[in-house]
């Protein structure tokens, strides 16, 4: 079953310690990508 | 998941747990009885009868039920060392995973506990990237290097080289955020961040439990909800895999849900849950005297002369 | 079970020997990984390796039969793998197409999207660590450097992945980079094989920042936000990005598609940087010609 059981949306999340992170420049010159963060939390979740 | 080593080695029906512990249990006290004997037989001109009346009254085997004790006992010990060396909450966890998995593939009569406390917390930190090289650890722990380092691979062995852990605690943040997304607008926020500290914390109690071995981690973080707010966790499962909403079939909702395919029974994950709740809050603690005698004895199998 | 017949390898902390699995005559490797040399218990390249092939069982990826201890040494038994992609590139008395590179770049990154989608960054993609089965098939091996994507706050080293294949992040010392990084890897082993030497060869760490932005321009906040951030960033020397005509040029053998796969792999900002989902997609490798089948390659 391969349906992934969630929609990634991130304007309906309020999730203030990441969304700290995506503001900050070493972040954001990283790559960093508040999108693989939900996605991973969403995986596990329905694992 | 199913394709994770935590399911394909440490996954069991409690039938089978215990029946892996029977014989864990069992092949100890055989060999501790055959150990006592061949005492007794190397020193029968030596002992006299009280002495050997002694030895027999106090060098018992632990059954399976009294290991068990021992082995949350120090479980418990495991959290506690590895919360005072400011560890991660994941790497706690993969240090109280490590050890609890340990004893189910070895006895604490074979491998007494506090031998292995320190290198299951030293394994835990290598395995996370959260490396504190030998000499810090033990400085650190006040721990002995070469019996850190002497259980390193039997430890590693009886994990089955297994040492990626999922703990329920990414779970939490992903249903942290899905909640928001189904229930979007009927949830206070500030509130949600204060039940994620205490479902952290229980989290971690969880994991001193054989809920480990019998439910996957989502289901512990679903059980962890439900413990702390029965109405709202019980309130997004309904709306998101039964869709028995007001406003059923409402496009939007049908997308947030992401109900695709689903192919998740409500009832049968509410009794799963709830199942998994009640195990999660059977508390593992010991009574200190309970596991003062039960230590005694073990250590009296393996040290008969002391007697 | 398991004989060790031939060493065909030494590297820092493992023993590499062909052998066979008794029980059905199957070629493997075991890798006997040294105990001795490090003073802190299991080294961690053996405890990443373990860690991470035993999650991963796909195609693309080298399968880890068995493990076992003997004489105080861990030993992993991995299926036999004769060659690798720098071999292949370096034997000048081997002809490959077009069609050949593509089926190798699509193994490879299919390999590389299992990995991402487990959440595990490989940290080390590069020729020699895309071994090539008997039957012609790409199998990322050597997860000694691999790890599990970071927790948010979690800062990793940004001293991975060999020199030639590191991404323009990680050349800055990064400290939150993602799956990105595997992704640059792929790219600059994909032009390795269109022009069959070493795309970004920098002398040393210094020499590699000059060699790629040399080769691709040096990107500025507006390509890239926030990358002069990077302490590195004001000393360097700014070149122009090449002209879609000078890419033309440079790889002469590649189509419109072909040009675009790489450039998505090589964008110098990692959050623009392609995933494996939008490689894999991509129009490259549903044009012509098709990817040959691995075993017809010679």
């Amino acid at each position: 079953d391969v349906s992934k059981r969630y929609n990634l949306d991130e304007s309906l999340y309020s999730d203030p310690f990441i969304k700290d992170l995506q503001e900050r420049k070493d972040f954001i010159a990283s790559g960093f990508r508040v999108d693989y963060v939900y996605s991973r939390m969403l995986t596990e979740a329905f694992m | 998941f199913r394709h994770s080593s935590q399911y394909r080695f440490w996954s069991f029906t409690p039938e089978q747990l215990e029946q892996r512990r029977i014989e864990v249990n069992a092949q100890a006290v055989q060999s501790i009885e055959q150990d006592l004997r061949n005492f007794i037989d190397a020193r029968s001109t030596e002992l006299n009868e009280e002495e050997i009346k002694t030895i027999e009254n106090r060098a018992v085997p632990v059954n399976m039920e009294e290991e068990l004790k021992l082995v949350n006992l120090y479980a418990k010990k495991v959290q506690t060392i590895a919360q005072r060396l400011n560890l991660p909450t994941e790497i706690v966890a993969t240090s109280i995973t490590f050890f609890r998995r340990f004893y189910l593939e070895n006895s604490v009569m074979k491998i007494e506990p506090k031998a292995i406390v320190l290198t299951t917390i030293f394994l835990a930190c290598k395995s996370e990237n959260y490396f504190i090289g030998i000499d810090s650890f033990c400085e650190k722990t006040r721990g002995d290097k070469e019996q850190v380092l002497k259980y390193e691979f039997p430890l590693l062995e009886s994990l089955k080289f297994s040492l990626l852990s999922h703990h329920p605690y990414r779970p939490l943040h992903g249903f942290f955020l899905d909640i928001q997304a189904v229930l979007h607008g009927k949830v206070d926020l500030s509130y949600m961040g204060h039940i994620y500290d205490r479902c952290k914390k229980r989290i971690t109690d969880a994991l001193l439990t054989d809920a480990v071995y019998f439910y996957s981690p989502p289901q512990i973080t679903l059980a962890v909800l439900m413990l702390e707010d029965e109405a709202l966790t019980t309130r997004y499962l309904e709306l998101k895999f039964h869709g028995n909403d007001t406003n059923q079939g409402n496009a939007e909702d049908e997308a947030s849900r992401g109900n695709g395919n689903v192919t998740i029974q409500l009832d049968k994950l509410m009794k799963i849950v709830t199942n998994c709740s009640k195990l999660i809050e059977k508390p593992t603690t010991v009574p200190v005297e309970e596991a003062k005698s039960i230590a005694a004895r073990l250590y009296f199998c393996q040290n008969p002369d002391d007697l | 079970e398991y004989t060790k017949e031939r060493k065909v390898g030494e590297g820092t902390y493992a023993v590499v020997y062909l052998g066979t699995k008794q029980s059905s005559g199957r070629k493997i490797a075991v890798k006997e990984i040294k105990t001795s040399e490090f003073k802190d218990g299991l080294d961690m390249s053996a405890i990443r390796e373990v860690k991470y092939l035993q999650e991963i069982q796909h195609e693309n990826v080298i399968e880890l039969i068995d493990i076992f201890l003997a004489y105080d040494n861990l030993n992993l038994v991995l299926e036999f793998l004769p060659s690798d992609l720098e071999k292949v590139i370096k034997d000048r008395s081997i002809l490959f197409t077009p069609a050949d590179i593509k089926s190798w770049m699509l193994m490879t990154l299919r390999g590389v999207h299992h990995c991402h989608r487990n959440f595990i960054l490989h940290r080390d993609l590069k020729p020699n660590n895309l071994l090539l089965s008997p039957e012609g098939i790409i199998k990322v091996a050597d997860f000694g450097l691999a790890r599990t994507f970071p927790s948010a706050q979690e800062i990793l080293t940004s001293n991975v992945v060999t020199r030639w294949y590191r991404a323009p992040e990680l050349l800055f010392g990064a400290k939150h980079y993602t799956s990105a990084v595997d992704i640059w890897s792929a790219g600059v082993i994909f032009a390795e094989l269109m022009l069959r030497i070493p795309y970004l060869p920098g002398q040393n760490d210094v020499d590699q920042i000059e060699v790629t932005f040399r080769a691709l321009g040096t990107p500025t906040d507006a390509d890239w936000p926030d990358v002069s951030f990077f302490s590195a960033y004001n000393k360097l020397q700014i070149y122009p990005p090449p002209s879609r005509e000078e890419l033309r040029r440079r790889f002469i053998a590649a189509s419109e598609n072909a040009l675009s796969f790489l450039c998505g792999m090589l964008t110098m900002n990692p959050q623009k940087r392609w995933n494996a989902v939008e490689c894999l997609e991509s129009d490259y490798f549903k044009e012509a010609p098709a990817p040959s089948d691995p075993f017809s390659i010679k």
